[in-house]
């Protein structure tokens, strides 16, 4: 049968299949595919090959085409807030982040402001002894919003270029717990209106659908303005990052992919897009 | 919700005459895309709208005149019976020592978990004794034994020099002259991909000898959570899977491709933080809550 001026449905299908399987979602999966229906370029006789180019386009619309990596220039200190759900990878990003800033010659300021998980505090401790960063913390219980007021202080007479504060795991459902990271915010803003200057969600790449929500709620709750997803040295393929491009206008910054210091990437699009297809 | 969908897809077909094939297809459509946004795994859902289409074309639903509300009971009874209608036996064995070991990726809730198992079973009259074989992640060993603390559970632990096959064989020892009945296995995160730490894993469920052998999840995997568990499954073998952070709004379509895809009873669930904060798996509630 001649596929003259239609798209071959099955291939479209599969096509569909692979991006749910992605976790880019039914509804931003079948989006995209029926931009591929409505395509021109996509009918006739085109092959796989050729659809998956117009489909990586299209995602490429989505995400952009350019990374928009983290910079720590301009305001000193620069202050970074980390938050997200448990256990998605926020205390080994901080530590990464530390290494990076070693290299690049910056003095570190880690804080921690995890008061609540046990062993937070040594974990990141282990960090700062890995990364040549400071550290500051209080003791067990202690009020996150007084650990950074604390680091605002000290960051200021240590002249650190870089304060990184590491947040307790938290469901963005905990509306306690959305309040505490708000009012960690108001601390941070008494010291700096404009700080903090980088507040990143960090993401799992095998959480499902419920990142949408994770980023809404994270978002309506603090100015996020990064993402960082975790785990992509695993089989999960993290493509909810399209459909968070498509609903949210947050920059994607880094990706992690590994537990080691050196572990991480800048978030490149292009090299996403082909990864998912593999 | 799926109920309201589906009520609409019927609703629209009222005044055509009586339901046919065609309108079931439809409503399969929309059972199709609730789990898919519930983190249903896709081949688990297509098997199961395959499963649920056939029961739906029979008179029960065809000649019905609520067909909206037989379709939404079959996809929920069809749910919990795939999820494990009857409660998993959760049984110790009197006279030795228990050994449970846990495994799962990086960051699932397996330390916090060992700790709410550690007490569920010592309010039960067990004597835990929780074992620190994670040597990897930075703090792990102190983060089992404030865990212990805050339980009154003991943690045994050789520091990170030694590998978790001879930590947990020194650990059996221990338990035995301490008078501990159960020891409580806490390993580091993995990927299923590593090899290395499959090995690792591998050898020391050999020397561990486990009366139960769990996998711990995390409830709002996504489609990877099939090959996860699949590969854990294949490579280690796993009794059950314990599926962690359900208080949160995560659907949790996750417990059903674990489910599919090992054969294995879900036994409970992390329901919070704390070391109370664990429930003996509910199907029904995990059925209501992947429907929306
Ligand atoms: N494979 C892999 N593991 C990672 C990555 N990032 C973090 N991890 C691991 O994930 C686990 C959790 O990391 P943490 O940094 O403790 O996560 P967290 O978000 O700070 O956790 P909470 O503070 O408890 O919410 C650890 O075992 C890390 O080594 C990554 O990119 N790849
Ligand atoms: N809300 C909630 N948080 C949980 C639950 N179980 C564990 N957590 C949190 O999830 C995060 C990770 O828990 P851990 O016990 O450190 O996870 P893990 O699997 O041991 O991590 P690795 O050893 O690094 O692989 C922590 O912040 C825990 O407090 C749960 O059922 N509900
Ligand atoms: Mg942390
Ligand atoms: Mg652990």
């Amino acid at each position: 049968i001649s596929l003259r001026g239609k798209v071959d449905e099955e291939l479209l299908n599969e096509l569909e299949e692979i991006l749910i399987q992605a976790d880019v979602g039914p509804d931003t999966s079948l989006k995209l595919v029926d931009a591929l229906r409505q395509n021109r370029e996509a009918r006739g006789e085109a092959g796989a090959e050729k659809l998956i180019g117009l489909l990586k386009e299209g995602m490429l619309d989505i995400l952009g085409r350019e990374s928009r990596p983290l910079a720590f220039d301009g305001p000193k200190p620069f202050v970074t807030l980390v938050v997200g759900v448990n256990g998605t990878g926020k205390t080994t990003t901080i530590g990464k982040l530390a290494q990076r800033l070693r290299q690049e010659g910056r003095s570190t300021m880690l804080v921690a402001a995890d008061t609540f998980r046990a062993a937070a505090v040594e974990q990141l401790e282990i960090w700062a002894r890995r990364t040549g960063a400071e550290i500051v913390k209080q003791g067990a219980g202690a009020d996150p919003g007084s650990v950074c007021f604390d680091a605002m202080q000290a960051a200021r007479s240590h002249h650190a270029d870089v304060v990184l504060i590491d947040t307790a795991g938290r469901l963005h459902t905990k509306v306690n717990l959305m309040e505490e990271l708000k009012k960690i915010v108001r601390v941070i803003q008494k010291h700096d209106p404009a700080a903090p200057h980088e507040t990143l969600l960090v993401l799992d790449a095998t959480t499902g659908q419920n990142a949408i929500s994770q980023a809404r709620i994270f978002s309506e709750a603090v100015p996020v303005t990064g993402l960082v997803m975790t785990k992509l040295d695993g089989t999960a393929k993290g493509g909810i990052l399209v459909a968070l491009s498509d609903q949210f206008e947050i920059p994607i910054r880094i990706i992690g992919i590994g537990e080691g210091a050196e572990d991480y990437r800048d978030f490149v699009p292009r090299d996403f897009v082909d990864a998912l297809f593999e | 919700s799926l109920g309201q969908r589906l009520n609409g897809v019927f609703k629209r077909l009222r005044g055509h005459g009586k339901i046919t094939e065609t309108n079931i297809r439809e409503a399969m459509h929309e059972v199709r895309l609730a789990l898919l946004q519930a983190d249903v795994n896709f081949k688990v859902v297509k098997e199961f709208v395959q499963s649920v289409t056939e029961k739906s074309l029979g008179a029960e639903v065809l000649q019905s005149i609520s067909p909206g509300e037989h379709v939404i009971g079959l996809v929920h009874r069809e749910l919990i019976e795939l999820l494990g209608a009857r409660a998993a036996a959760f049984d110790l064995k009197q006279g030795v020592t228990n050994v449970i070991l846990l495994f799962g990726l990086q960051g699932s809730g397996k330390t916090t978990f060992a700790g709410k198992l550690a007490l569920h079973c010592a309010k039960k009259g067990w004597k835990p004794l929780l074992v620190a074989c994670d040597i990897h992640r930075p703090a792990a060993i102190r983060q089992l034994h404030v865990v212990g603390e805050g339980v009154g559970v003991p943690a045994f632990d050789l520091g990170t020099d030694h590998d978790p096959s001879e930590i947990t064989e020194r650990a059996k020892r221990h338990a035995v002259e301490q008078g501990r009945d159960l020891l409580i296995v806490d390993t580091a995160g993995r990927l299923h991909i590593d090899e290395v730490r499959m090995d690792e894993l591998r050898k020391l469920k050999r020397t561990a000898e486990p009366t139960f052998t769990f996998l711990v999840a995390d409830a709002m995997t996504g489609q990877d959570a099939v090959n996860s568990a699949a590969k854990f499954h294949e490579q280690v073998g796993i009794d059950g899977v314990c599926l962690t952070k359900q208080d949160g709004d995560a659907r949790g379509g996750a417990a059903l491709s674990i489910r599919k895809v090992t054969g294995k009873p879900i036994f409970f669930a992390g329901v919070g933080e704390k070391p109370d904060d664990l429930e003996v798996f509910h199907p029904d509630r995990v059925a209501s809550r992947i429907l929306g």
